[in-house]
């Protein structure tokens, strides 16, 4: 029967340590621009979430995500129109810019559906690396086997270049229509590949870095 | 061995077992709800942290995995000198909490934060 609290009587800086390191991330910080995410990437992250944690959000012991940070990024579209034909092609850009420094990439995965059922026949999919111009393009081969239909492929040398970390990926969703063509779904949109970064993020649940006194680059 | 040192003391006979004022584990659930923030944190709904609360015990059994000193401090307060507080309750192992939330950008992240929730208490 607690009445909620009004956000007024909070200090302005709470002292649980959850709940600072939480602020910093509450919309009205810097930033929030997207309304909430949805769809088959929020339905992957919460099956993950279920893999990992119990309803008191304890992680469970049998968990093996191997980090203590996931982050799954959206991918933006160059728009335009995708379909050609029986060809689904569709060029995708996953913004990397803005990663915490205390964050460190172990891994990194595009998860996406490499097929789709329609009404009358399939969809089949694939990825290619967008690389350099005139550099020619990768297909992209599943790493993993498919778990509940999602594919995952490891685009983690794609990402890190010798010390540095690359700022963007860029892939190209590529599916054919097998089978007749007919009725409005012949031009369904497969659901956008997502990127998965796993992350160790070396100051978990310590007070986020601004909380400290800020320490000049060298 | 203060287990039978103890027994030559008429008011430690009297403390047999877990009173109700004891240390121990309290919960104090906040929902996410509550601070208005259940719109980009995705789970847990609520965030126990827990805490400890209640009497160190003269006798401070094993469970309590109190440090010798403790024990010593507990007999100093009882037998020696009573402005020596006795030893007192916090908690003793912790757990992390995994949290799945919306990003600014849209993205969704799964972080786990170290320490978050008092798993059991001790006495020191």
């Amino acid at each position: 029967n607690q009445s909620p609290l009004p956000l007024g009587s909070l200090p302005a800086v709470p002292t649980l340590p959850l709940l600072q390191a939480l602020q910093t991330r509450a919309p009205g910080s810097p930033g929030w621009q997207v309304g909430p995410a949805s769809g088959q990437p929020l339905r992957y992250m919460l099956n993950l979430y279920r893999r990992a944690a119990d309803r008191e959000g304890r992680p469970r012991r049998s968990r093996s995500l191997g980090t203590n940070t996931i982050r799954l990024v959206q991918a933006s579209s160059h728009g335009g129109q995708p379909w050609a034909g029986r060809w689904y092609l569709q060029a995708l850009t996953y913004h990397l810019e803005g990663q915490p420094e205390a964050e460190h990439l172990l891994r990194a995965t595009v998860v996406y559906l490499p097929s789709l059922s329609l009404a009358h026949g399939r969809l089949l999919c694939a990825l290619e690396l967008v690389a350099a111009s005139e550099a020619p393009r990768v297909l992209l081969s599943p790493t993993a086997r498919p778990r509940h239909g999602w594919a995952e492929v490891d685009v983690t040398p794609y990402l890190v270049l010798g010390n540095s970390s690359m700022e963007s990926l860029a892939l190209r969703h590529v599916c054919v229509r097998a089978g007749r063509a007919a009725g409005h779904n012949a031009l369904v949109a497969p659901s956008r590949p997502f990127l998965l970064l796993y992350l160790n993020d070396t100051q978990a649940g310590l007070a986020p870095p601004a909380a400290e006194p800020h320490r000049h680059r060298r | 061995d203060t287990g039978t040192l103890a027994h030559d003391l008429p008011n430690y006979l009297r403390e047999q077992g877990r009173e109700k004022s004891d240390c121990s584990l309290r919960p104090f659930p906040v929902s996410f709800a509550q601070l208005g923030w259940d719109h980009w944190i995705i789970a847990p709904h609520r965030y126990n942290p827990r805490y400890c609360k209640g009497t160190c015990p003269h006798l401070l059994r094993h469970d309590y995995h109190a440090p010798n000193h403790a024990v010593v401090q507990s007999f100093v307060h009882q037998l020696v000198d009573a402005s020596v507080p006795r030893p007192s309750c916090v908690p003793y192992r912790y757990s992390p909490i995994s949290v799945l939330m919306i990003e600014p950008n849209g993205g969704i992240l799964y972080k786990e934060y170290e320490n978050m929730i008092a798993e059991s208490c001790t006495c020191r």
